[in-house]
């Protein structure tokens, strides 16, 4: 069921 | 000097609870505002945010930040060590190495205090915008679960499909397919009334509704999503603190599983979508 993305493909690193 | 008290220590150990197999160590952040923690799992495709705000704190006291490194399985073998009607009070000093965790009972005749090392953790904070979501689903918190435990017995991720008037769930597995669908309850029936605080989020108040899968649902656009069951149903170890669960989607973008924690806060899940290639 598709690829896994990580968060870190959604919300930038402060 | 940190300093917390909260009169329903089984709050604090259904939040560890919840968090625990999610996450292995995490930095707690206090300050004047509250009790706060954002932490993601080791693979980085989930993510929890716990907000306990100061006010829902029977007692609390904070000079300056401070940020307690912690081990939450360590964490969690000392919460289990108080009963569920202690009340808990958690200490620091600003520049210390542990915190204390003290138990009372409710006749105040048995005090325990534990002592627990902080650890230094390297960890990376994530910005995460506000975002006005696409639809938002509020349901019995219990079914949530259900639903989820269910489906994980037959695939291994649940396809999210959120309309007008339903969300339906559906996987597929070797075994063969499955689908439920909740359809939305009619307006009304899911009693609450929304007061808006100073500070982040909202105060919901719900009252028992005595029948049904009480769905809700906010609508912008329809949204199909689908998301790996395995941290689903890890998020729903939060289910004993909420009656309701919220869940926010938008086209391709994590969905975010928010429990709230009566008169103190809330626990929020975020999960990262699989997309098809």
């Amino acid at each position: 069921g598709g690829r896994q993305k990580t968060l870190k493909s959604f919300f930038s690193t402060t | 000097m940190f300093e917390a008290r909260i009169l329903q220590g089984s709050i604090l150990k259904k939040v560890l609870e919840s968090i625990k197999d999610l996450v292995t160590d995490a930095n707690f952040e206090c300050t004047a505002n509250g009790f706060a923690l954002q932490a993601m799992d080791s693979s980085h495709v989930s993510l929890v945010a716990l907000m306990l705000r100061s006010t829902g704190f029977d007692h609390y006291r904070c000079d300056r930040d401070v940020t307690m490194g912690m081990n939450l399985l360590n964490m969690s073998k000392m919460l289990k060590c108080a009963d569920n009607d202690d009340t808990i009070t958690m200490k620091a000093d600003d520049a210390g190495d542990v915190v204390t965790f003290m138990f009372e009972n409710p006749k105040a005749d048995k005090i325990s205090d534990f002592q627990m090392k902080l650890m230094d953790i390297d960890t990376e904070h994530l910005g995460i915008p506000d975002t006005e979501y696409e639809a938002t689903v509020k349901m019995s918190s219990n079914e949530f679960q259900r639903i989820c435990r269910d489906l994980s017995s037959i695939g291994d991720t649940v396809t999210i499909a959120v309309t007008k008037d339903s969300v339906k769930f559906t996987t597929s597995g070797d075994i063969g397919e499955a689908n439920i669908t909740c359809r939305r309850t009619s307006d009304g029936d899911m009693k609450e009334e929304k007061v808006k605080t100073e500070e982040d989020g909202e105060k919901v108040h719900n009252t028992k509704s005595s029948e049904g899968q009480n769905v809700d649902i906010d609508l912008q656009e329809p949204v199909t999503l689908t998301f790996a069951l395995r941290y689903l149903n890890s998020f729903c170890k939060a289910t004993s603190l909420c009656e309701n669960v919220r869940l926010q989607l938008s086209k391709e973008l994590p969905v975010v599983v928010q429990y709230l924690i009566e008169d103190m806060g809330y626990v929020r899940f975020y999960l990262a979508p699989k997309i098809e290639e």
